[in-house]
């Protein structure tokens, strides 16, 4: 169970003037963050709730709220996840999505099964500082995601197993050493 | 110091290879350039002075001289490039950085700024910028948004209902940027989208700026009555990540792209994951 009023009244004390702009004192600034985290903590469950019930399956729905500083114990642990995006523009984006990760390859499957390019790219050290000790991917999965209007599309993400890339890296040598001989 | 250039179907942007720094950006759509100097600053905040007592604090904006100082004048760079994202990552000291990227079919340039902690081991509060210095020719008029809404026209020095006597000329010509600020002539507009509310301003023709972050000393006496210190962890200072988003087009066609791509920004997708048939995070 779950309100959404909480978020609204955390809401509606950050109208104050200070609030908007950042003139409070500090333990007043501590505040406005508590009650927000507060009321989005609340919200999550809501939005847990309406996918669950939009999807027709309850799964453990998780939040990652630091991917601006590529944390997410979720996509940096498994080797399989989902990823839900929610568009709720009334049109149809695509969006890049980047998810901390620590495997080196990756299969990404959209909402109609067909694969989606995806890239891994390293976790910058600017990030690394910045995150400090909080996560500990060492890469970022990357894939353009299209939403429809007011609307979500699920993305499924597996890890590549390791021998499975050896394999297909030695395929492509000997295809091109193959090619090379030809010519 | 190779020339470095990023480039996707719709821009391509290129950096000085003597500093490192941005320096070119051009929408090929359209077939148009405009060289774009960006580069972060800082001004010292005031502590008053024979004008005025007025110090700069969480109310007042007040650098105690018109010239900000560069954060630095040439950078270390590395650049990250593949099928769907073009990145040079730009690292101009200890506590700033910016990525500039370039996703596949994106019309427009991503900078994500890393700003803080701020230092002030020399007592110098520090309000942070980002500018950007282009030949525009745009006498002293730029365009600001008011919450995401009307976008109003601002001239230097200048108030539309009275006579204004500039005491401060930067400050005084600070305005709130709530989604984005541009500069154009006839033929070229530069605009800038922000993440989040800023103050920005144009002080000289042709150049833009926003700030980004601030770090004071002491109290403005405006009612607060503490100094905007931001403690943050461990009585550091904060680290603020955010993104500004740089698009170059006609005046005309600048329009159709700003106001959709704000809306975007600011009613942005969420995401939501789920595991399945995951390990713990850690064993423990």
């Amino acid at each position: 169970k779950a309100s959404s009023f909480v978020f609204r009244e955390a809401m509606g004390v950050a109208q104050h003037h200070d609030a908007v702009t950042g003139t409070e004192k500090q333990h007043v600034a501590d505040d406005y963050a508590k009650r927000l985290t507060v009321g989005w903590l609340q919200c999550q469950v809501l939005v847990s709730n309406a996918l669950s019930s939009l999807s027709g399956s309850k799964q453990n729905f998780v939040f990652c709220n630091k991917l601006n500083i590529s944390v997410c114990p979720l996509t940096e642990s498994a080797s399989t996840f989902s990823v839900q995006v929610y568009n709720p523009l009334p049109r149809r984006i695509t969006w890049n999505i980047r998810l901390p990760v620590n495997g080196t390859a990756y299969n990404v499957l959209g909402p109609n099964d067909k694969s989606v390019p995806n890239q891994v790219v390293p976790v910058s050290n600017f990030t690394k500082m910045v995150r400090e000790n909080k996560g500990y991917a060492t890469s970022e999965l990357l894939f353009q995601a299209t939403i429809p209007a007011v609307g979500f599309s699920t993305y499924t993400v597996t890890k590549e197993a390791a021998g499975k890339m050896i394999h297909q890296r030695r395929s492509k040598w000997v295809q091109q050493y193959n090619q090379q001989m030809e010519k | 110091s190779k020339h470095l250039t990023i480039t996707n179907e719709h821009v391509e942007v290129s950096f000085s290879p003597d500093t490192g720094l941005l320096k070119m950006i051009r929408n090929l759509d359209k077939g148009i350039s405009l060289n774009v100097a960006q580069n972060f600053f800082w001004y010292n905040a005031s502590v008053g002075n024979s004008e005025s007592s007025q110090v700069s604090g969480a109310y007042i904006f007040r650098p105690d001289s018109n010239k900000p100082f560069p954060v630095s004048s040439s950078l270390e760079t590395y650049t990250v490039q593949n099928d769907l994202v073009q990145e040079v990552y730009q690292n101009f000291s200890s506590w700033c950085s910016q990525v500039v990227r370039l996703y596949k079919g994106q019309r427009f340039v991503e900078l994500e700024w890393t700003v803080g902690p701020i230092p002030i081991e020399d007592n110098w509060g520090k309000e942070i910028i980002s500018r950007f210095d282009t030949p525009l020719k745009t006498s002293g008029i730029f365009y600001t948004d008011s919450n995401g809404r009307e976008i109003l026209q601002r001239r230097r020095d200048y108030r539309p209902t009275w006579k204004l006597e500039q005491t401060e000329p930067v400050a005084g010509n600070y305005y709130p940027v709530n989604s984005r600020i541009f500069i154009k002539d006839n033929n070229v507009q530069l605009t800038v989208l922000t993440d989040r509310s800023q103050g920005g301003s144009s002080i000289t023709d042709g150049s833009l700026e926003l700030m980004v972050h601030r770090r004071l000393l002491h109290d403005d006496a405006r009612g607060v009555g503490e100094p905007l210190f931001e403690p943050g962890d461990n009585n550091k200072g904060l680290i603020v990540r955010g993104k500004h988003i740089l698009y170059l087009d006609t005046p005309e066609s600048s329009a159709d792209f700003h106001r959709p791509q704000a809306q975007q920004e600011f009613i942005a997708p969420q995401i939501i994951l789920s595991a399945t048939g995951s390990k713990p995070y850690r064993e423990k």
